[in-house]
């Protein structure tokens, strides 16, 4: 279970802290408020591409005119956080578990252990049909992936 | 690798019908299009309560979205994600789906965390906890706790 | 202006007759009612391809275990029909306007003459953000299409 | 032939302008990213007010929406069509956003026939007619006329 989500430039949030007390938590505002920023902030803690974050590059990612971003997430029990910052030529990234400097595979492996397959447990917006319009054969490997 | 494939998909399947039954008011199966699992594609079947089985491609919007649910939700019984993000996955259903939605999500929430973005009252109205998000003076989000109850 | 829609066994509707008195009208009902199946029988009208209506083959618009199926449209004065019926091998389409039998380009002609553009004109469940996602090419041919 | 393209583009740029500052609550525009009209791509840039400029692709989806109906409105001013058939538009809106593209939809409404699907409340009242749809016995639709007046 998420227990915490914690956003600093990231996309439109400055700084902002998420506390999860319950099971069921519903997130709302008007368009455009940064809703699905927030969904996004999940999926570049987790080490998803620039694409699925509605970004050319991932250095879009971060709030206009600052210089890095950095998102905190606390699930059961551990901590991963995920910096970037901007450089000349591109961007630098950081990952860590429990404020220990680790590699991209060491968030890799230890997601996969969380038994987070981020295929069919996060839908973003527009999405929702994604599953009934893919081919057959997609749709098995899906079983495939969690037999 | 067979028997685990085929056993995932028999319990996944038998969750399928039980959910779809509740949440699209109707008779839902997934079937293999091929003996051989491993080169197969999975097929959806659904027969709406009343009405004559659907080709899925001719199906509304909503119809589509609670299959989708349907399906993330058997997988979900057979094989527990630690939590569920979804993004405004309401935005076909009609007001009663809606509200069918929520209360599924709720009663699946006893096992597993749910986290929805929605602009829907069903959903604000069955959910425990509603966080609130706004843009501020210099564009900013700001995040607030809104209190239903 | 369109003033009736007449459907003959068109997809779920079985016989409907929908007449516009006003300039705004708003169709609404439950999910899987058929209203979207209402905007497809205006583009089927006119003259669309399958693709775009949610079938496979131009018969699946035939209503489930009928033979044919026949719309009419009466928009500035006249009366557009369209009706296709299932053969062995296929279908056969046959184009109406005002009861006298045209070919297909003839109805494109008219549908010209009268400003329908279906590429800006009608947006499908779903589509609404396409004009936002498509290349900026795209975009500029539509202005190319209306200067 | 340019001519006529580029006189087009202006008076649909003027237009533009105009409804992005009702619908969307900010100051849009397109441009040409070229100098031969012929070569070029169409691009919009949209400054919300109180927001800095904002990148077409990081927009969100009830953003997206207003500024795609913003040009087919500014379309339909400078050639206007028969009739338009709007199937959900208002999916990805909030409460206030429907309420003010149902306005607008009213508006424009004097000059050309609007037929939209839609399942928002606001949507429905601010409309001259309602027509309900349903699935009968045998499960074929069957077509009623609301009133909500
Ligand atoms: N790097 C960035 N810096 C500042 N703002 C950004 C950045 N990236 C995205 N944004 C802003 O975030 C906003 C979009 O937020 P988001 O997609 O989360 O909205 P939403 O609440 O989901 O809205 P909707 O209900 O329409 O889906 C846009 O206004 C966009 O300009
Ligand atoms: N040839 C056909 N014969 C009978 N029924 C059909 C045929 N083609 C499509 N249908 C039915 O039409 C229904 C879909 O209708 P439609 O897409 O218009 O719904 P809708 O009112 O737009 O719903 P939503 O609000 O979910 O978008 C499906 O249940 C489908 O089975
Ligand atoms: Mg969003
Ligand atoms: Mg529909």
């Amino acid at each position: 279970m998420i227990k915490r989500i914690k956003l600093r430039n990231f996309k439109s949030f400055k700084r902002a802290e998420i506390e999860f007390r319950d099971n069921f938590t519903v997130i709302t505002g008007p368009n455009g408020s940064g809703k699905s920023n927030l969904i996004d902030s999940i999926l570049f803690c987790l080490g998803t591409s620039s694409k699925v974050l509605r970004a050319e590059r991932l250095t879009d990612l971060i709030r206009d005119g600052r210089g890095e971003a950095e998102v905190t997430i606390e699930i059961d029990g551990y901590e991963i956080k995920r910096r970037i910052r901007k450089t000349e030529r591109g961007y630098y990234s950081y990952y860590y578990i429990n404020d220990k400097s680790v590699s991209y595979s060491d968030v890799e492996r230890l997601v996969e252990s969380l038994g987070l397959n981020t295929d069919y447990n996060i839908v973003m917006q527009g999405d929702v049909t994604r599953i009934a319009e893919m081919t057959p054969i997609q749709r098995r490997k899906i079983i495939e992936d969690v037999a | 690798k067979r028997s685990a494939f085929l056993s995932a998909f028999n319990s996944i399947n038998e969750n399928f019908k039980e959910i779809v039954r509740e949440l699209a008011d109707g008779e839902g199966e997934i079937y293999l299009d091929r003996d051989d699992p491993f080169s197969s594609g999975l097929q959806i079947r659904f027969k709406p309560f009343g009405k004559p089985i659907q080709r899925l491609e001719s199906m509304s919007g909503g119809e589509k979205s609670l299959l989708t649910l349907a399906f993330i939700f058997a997988i979900q019984r057979f094989k527990p994600a630690p939590f569920y993000a979804f993004d405004e996955v309401d935005m076909f259903l009609d007001g009663v789906n809606v509200g069918r939605l929520a209360k599924m999500i709720r009663k699946l929430s006893s096992d597993a965390q749910f986290i929805v973005v929605s602009l829907r009252k069903p959903m604000l109205e069955e959910s425990d906890h509603v966080v609130g998000v706004t843009r501020g003076g210099d564009g900013e989000s700001i995040v607030t706790a809104i209190q239903l109850r």
